[in-house]
């Protein structure tokens, strides 16, 4: 452990918590996009099927089980319990077009043609252009509430955090992972227009939107 | 394996 992927850990903790502690606290998840939810949630319980046969440690254990149950919460939240909230009609990426193609690549690139490991990378893969839904309803409506930009900054900032660690990783451990990387990178740079956006308008404290 | 597989990270 590395103390960029513990920052870009507590990071990515710190956005899946406030997204849920904002649609909780306003009873509402208008301008959320519940179908990069539903992906993220895909992402976490389809990786971490290893709870169930390795043991890493109490830390990697904990963070695995909050992130699923955070996932699954907050999908609940937007289907079901705000459901009346629900932007549906500006969220209309079709979710098929990014898990079937991402799902074909699993089967063909992959470390190991296992069940878990084509399941890993299905969650590797599937997790770089999970936000795509959300970043595609901001680009419709042309605006996105301050605390969801925070969710999406804490989120890309475990991503970038997460390239420095594997760039210690390979110096110091010798250790890379090709899939890992080439996915993270990708997903990375998908935040690269929203961190522009971010870093000019709302930490000048202005609200995010698009020019028109 | 040819590549470390990182299982130890989120």
């Amino acid at each position: 452990m590395n103390i960029f992927r513990l920052v870009g850990d507590l990071s990515h903790l710190l956005a899946i918590l406030l997204l849920l502690w904002k649609i909780w606290k306003t009873r509402s998840c208008a301008g959320v996009s519940g179908k990069s939810q539903i992906m993220f949630g895909l992402v976490y319980i389809t990786r971490y099927l290893d709870l169930f046969t390795n043991f890493i440690s109490i830390y990697n254990t904990t963070m695995k089980a909050i992130f699923i149950a955070v996932a699954i919460a907050t999908i609940y939240l937007i289907y079901f319990k705000f459901k009346a909230t629900y932007d549906s009609n500006h969220d209309t990426f079709r979710m098929e077009f990014l898990i079937v193609p991402v799902g074909g690549l699993a089967f063909l690139v992959n470390h190991d043609f296992t069940a878990l490991e084509i399941l890993w990378t299905f969650s590797i893969y599937l997790e770089s252009v999970a936000i795509l839904p959300q970043l595609f309803m901001i680009s419709k409506t042309g605006e996105a509430e301050t605390i969801t930009s925070h969710y999406l900054f804490a989120l890309g900032s475990y991503r970038a955090l997460y390239i420095v660690n594997w760039v210690y990783r390979y110096y110091f451990e010798g250790f890379f992972d090709l899939i890992a990387i080439v996915a993270g990178c990708v997903q990375t740079i998908l935040y690269c227009d929203f961190f522009y956006l971010y870093v000019t308008k709302v930490m000048h404290g202005k609200k995010l939107s698009l020019p028109a | 394996s040819r590549y470390t597989i990182l299982k130890d990270e989120l």
